[in-house]
């Protein structure tokens, strides 16, 4: 399985509708402070299942959807999804028929959040397992937010045994 | 499950001593799990020499040098068990000119043995270059992120433009 | 006691509303003691609003936002009660261009306005363009740091060893 | 009161005599990963009474005397010295009289530290007496370590009110 291409709505600071192509190799991203790099990552680990509201640095979970600028109203709706491409047909079951698989998570304010696979709901457990199978977890070590690197390092023995395991 | 947890310690370590020997030029590093007989329950602790030092604990280690172990574990069980995706949020942050060139090189050699995509945020003009392809995100619109492809002719100018914003 | 921390509180409020907006070139920010009457028992808040954005918690602010408004916080308990040393430690590193350049004007304006000095530790080339004195620390040993005090006109050849070290 | 120099030996990596003139306005200091910076600010801290054991990043006190290398011995002592120019005679009683004070500050292996005031053995608190009143104490929000920068941001509104108790 390949990541192809992830798309945000009303997702923190990216109210427009954004595509990223996640080409091979190295794809680096750059831009002022505060423009909304980190969000970006944020949106990756949402889609693939993130529930703590804290790693997404808010409150509670709604605070990622748009809340609005001097010149724009907030939004009630954010939604990302992401690409992969499955032509090697190595997706878990049951998943492993189609060539692309598109994962979609909606949140509504004051509705809760929802995980959708190519148009059709499904539930958390399903996306968590799909992404801890077959690619990485929400909370994978390979995903380094900004400022956490040396949290290994930092961390207890037993919570490194633990990212250990995440990565098995 | 413990079989599991012992196979991945073994091949994570073997990785990490070799990406930590690279990244510092020499030194020692491994891994031991500590306090239990049963994996399972064990604590993970890593012991970090750079070159030319005496062994010492992790928090003496220079805020660079925990960088470039806590990157050499992090790729180490990578390696071990290779994701379609890796990020990396200014990890370049804490680096002077010399390490940045090192992660650089090894984020090359990594992404040419294997077919993982890597997200690389950076404010370093060296990492920039560094890249095959590059994205802007620009708040033109004040409080509204947009993403803009940069093709790498063009990179010259968002670097002047950084500088300039 | 209760009367040194509301003159305190004035001084630094004022201080930080003003760095505030010199550091991010606009925006609102001020602070506010909440949770108790009594002042030697409350709480501390900071409320910070870059410009053209709505108010959010301090959370949600990027890791560049998150420095200046501390730099400025910082700067405001300086300015209300000035020490003869400020020592920073790789402050810039999270910082783009255009905000350390912002981050320099603001020392030297604060070190031509009062008799502090300063200790700056920076891997930054614009930071160390803007040094009074420059201060080089290698290991040409290893393990055994030795300080060279390193002439304006070598500072160039100072970059460049960083680079190759 | 001015500081106007800093001197080394024996205090973690800089085994050898070493000083460090601070001079008016902006001093850099700029060198590789791992050479020696950050070691110079705690040996700032250290000099003016700094008493907790995790702020200089080691698990005991000792852990500030240089602990050898592959070609140098381990030492039995640290010493760090500040030397302060009172030529303006604001420096707190009993030091008032003095136009140059110098604090020197010694730890050697199984027995502890000790302070000095030119030349004089005195108590602990005396020294951070000195600093609390005329300078700025070990604690100070001015002395800024490596990635503690948003450490105020990050605290809560009682720890953050403390840090305004200490620079009042
Ligand atoms: N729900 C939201 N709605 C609108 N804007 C939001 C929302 N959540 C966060 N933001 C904005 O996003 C900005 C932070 O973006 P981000 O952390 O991605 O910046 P960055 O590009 O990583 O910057 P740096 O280089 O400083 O790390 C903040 O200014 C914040 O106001
Ligand atoms: N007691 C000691 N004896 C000998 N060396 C020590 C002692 N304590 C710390 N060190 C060494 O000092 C080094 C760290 O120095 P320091 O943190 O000052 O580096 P730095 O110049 O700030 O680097 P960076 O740019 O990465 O932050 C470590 O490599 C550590 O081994
Ligand atoms: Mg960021
Ligand atoms: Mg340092």
């Amino acid at each position: 399985v390949q990541i192809q291409r992830l798309r945000l709505s009303g997702f923190k600071s990216f109210v427009d509708k954004t595509e990223l192509d996640i080409g091979d190799g190295l794809n680096g991203i750059v831009g002022p402070n505060g423009c909304g790099k980190s969000n970006l990552v944020e949106a990756l680990r949402w889609v693939m299942g993130e529930n703590r509201a804290k790693h997404m640095r808010g409150g509670e979970m709604e605070d990622v959807i748009f809340a609005g600028t001097s010149a724009r109203p907030a939004r009630s709706i954010a939604e990302v999804s992401l690409l992969l491409d499955n032509s090697d047909g190595s997706a878990p079951h049951p998943f492993g028929g189609s060539t692309q698989i598109e994962v979609t998570r909606r949140i509504e304010r004051d509705k809760g959040s929802q995980y959708l696979v190519n148009g059709k709901v499904v539930r958390a457990r399903d996306v968590q397992m799909l992404f801890a199978d077959a690619l990485t977890g929400a909370h994978s070590p390979a995903l380094v937010s900004q400022g956490r690197v040396t949290q290994l390092i930092q961390a207890k023995p037993t919570e490194r045994r633990q990212m250990l395991e995440e990565s098995a | 499950a413990r079989e599991r947890i012992i196979k991945t310690f073994d091949a994570v370590n073997t990785h990490f001593q070799h990406l930590f020997k690279r990244l510092f030029g020499g030194g020692e590093a491994y891994l031991k799990l500590i306090d239990s007989e049963d994996p399972l329950d064990a604590g993970l602790e890593i012991f970090a020499q750079p070159p030319g030092k005496s062994l010492q604990s992790l928090s003496l280690l220079s805020g660079g040098e925990q960088t470039l172990t806590a990157l050499s574990m992090i790729f180490a069980m990578f390696l071990a068990n290779p994701a379609p995706v890796c990020v990396l949020d200014e990890v370049d942050a804490p680096l002077d000119d010399a390490n940045v060139d090192r992660v650089c090189g090894l984020l090359e050699e990594m992404s040419a043995q294997c077919a993982t995509r890597f997200l690389i945020i950076t404010h370093h003009r060296m990492t920039m270059a560094r890249m095959d392809r590059l994205y802007g995100v620009t708040m033109a619109e004040r409080g509204i992120s947009q993403l803009v492809s940069v093709n790498l002719a063009a990179q010259g100018d968002l670097l002047a433009h950084t500088k300039a914003a």
